[in-house]
Protein backbone atom coordinates (compact mmCIF):
# COMPACT_ATOMS: atom_id res chain seq x y z
CA UNK A 1 0.00 0.00 0.00
CA UNK A 2 1.12 3.61 -0.58
CA UNK A 3 0.93 3.80 3.61
CA UNK A 4 4.10 1.49 3.60
CA UNK A 5 5.79 2.70 1.08
CA UNK A 6 5.61 5.71 2.67
CA UNK A 7 7.09 4.22 6.02
CA UNK A 8 9.70 2.54 4.35
CA UNK A 9 10.73 5.84 2.69
CA UNK A 10 10.84 7.58 5.86
CA UNK A 11 12.58 4.87 7.54
CA UNK A 12 15.22 5.17 5.02
CA UNK A 13 15.58 8.85 5.10
CA UNK A 14 15.65 8.60 8.63
CA UNK A 15 18.76 6.37 8.55
CA UNK A 16 20.33 8.37 6.05
CA UNK A 17 19.96 11.40 8.20
CA UNK A 18 21.84 10.32 11.15
CA UNK A 19 24.24 9.08 8.98
CA UNK A 20 24.87 12.77 7.97
CA UNK B 1 1.35 -15.98 -10.84
CA UNK B 2 3.86 -13.74 -8.90
CA UNK B 3 7.11 -13.39 -9.95
CA UNK B 4 9.72 -12.39 -7.17
CA UNK B 5 13.40 -11.82 -7.80
CA UNK B 6 12.69 -10.43 -11.27
CA UNK B 7 14.29 -7.02 -10.01
CA UNK B 8 17.16 -7.47 -8.01
CA UNK B 9 17.75 -4.76 -5.69
CA UNK B 10 21.28 -3.60 -6.40
CA UNK B 11 23.77 -0.84 -5.86
CA UNK B 12 24.34 -1.17 -9.65
CA UNK B 13 20.59 -1.13 -10.11
CA UNK B 14 19.97 1.91 -8.19
CA UNK B 15 22.91 3.92 -9.75
CA UNK B 16 21.91 3.44 -13.30
CA UNK B 17 18.35 4.86 -12.05
CA UNK B 18 19.93 7.80 -10.04
CA UNK B 19 22.26 8.74 -12.79
CA UNK B 20 19.05 8.91 -15.85
CA UNK B 21 16.83 11.19 -13.32
CA UNK B 22 16.40 12.61 -10.05
CA UNK B 23 14.39 10.30 -7.88
CA UNK B 24 12.47 10.01 -4.37
CA UNK B 25 12.99 7.74 -2.21
CA UNK B 26 9.37 6.38 -2.82
CA UNK B 27 10.08 6.75 -6.36
CA UNK B 28 13.28 4.21 -5.64
CA UNK B 29 10.73 2.23 -3.52
CA UNK B 30 8.42 1.65 -6.46
CA UNK B 31 11.15 0.20 -8.35
CA UNK B 32 12.20 -2.27 -5.90
CA UNK B 33 8.97 -3.44 -4.68
CA UNK B 34 8.70 -6.19 -2.76
CA UNK B 35 6.36 -8.31 -4.84
CA UNK B 36 9.18 -8.20 -7.74
CA UNK B 37 12.20 -8.28 -5.89
CA UNK B 38 10.82 -11.12 -3.00
CA UNK B 39 12.55 -9.21 -0.28
CA UNK B 40 10.79 -8.32 2.81
CA UNK B 41 9.78 -4.38 3.33
CA UNK B 42 12.42 -4.76 6.30
CA UNK B 43 15.06 -6.30 4.17
CA UNK B 44 14.50 -3.16 1.72
CA UNK B 45 14.92 -0.87 4.08
CA UNK B 46 17.66 -2.00 4.96
CA UNK B 47 19.51 -2.54 1.65
CA UNK B 48 18.39 0.54 0.12
CA UNK B 49 19.63 2.49 2.82
CA UNK B 50 23.21 0.93 2.75
CA UNK B 51 23.28 1.27 -0.84
CA UNK B 52 22.46 5.29 -0.39
CA UNK B 53 24.78 5.60 1.67
CA UNK B 54 27.31 3.64 -0.27
CA UNK B 55 26.54 5.92 -3.02
CA UNK B 56 25.92 9.41 -1.16
CA UNK B 57 24.23 10.84 -4.04
CA UNK B 58 23.50 14.67 -4.52
CA UNK B 59 20.69 15.88 -3.10
CA UNK B 60 18.04 18.52 -4.51
CA UNK B 61 14.33 19.43 -4.01
CA UNK B 62 11.85 19.28 -6.68
CA UNK B 63 8.16 20.54 -5.72
CA UNK B 64 8.79 19.98 -2.39
CA UNK B 65 9.98 16.64 -2.14
CA UNK B 66 13.57 15.50 -1.76
CA UNK B 67 14.87 13.96 -4.73
CA UNK B 68 18.65 11.39 -5.28
CA UNK B 69 20.66 12.13 -8.14
CA UNK B 70 24.06 11.07 -9.49
CA UNK B 71 26.44 12.43 -11.82
CA UNK B 72 27.86 10.18 -14.25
Amino acid sequence: SSSEADEMAAAIEAELNDFI
Amino acid sequence: TPSSGDIQLTEEAVRRYLTRKPMTTKDLLKKFQTKKTGLSSEQTVNVLAQILKRLNPDRKVVHDKMHFYLKE
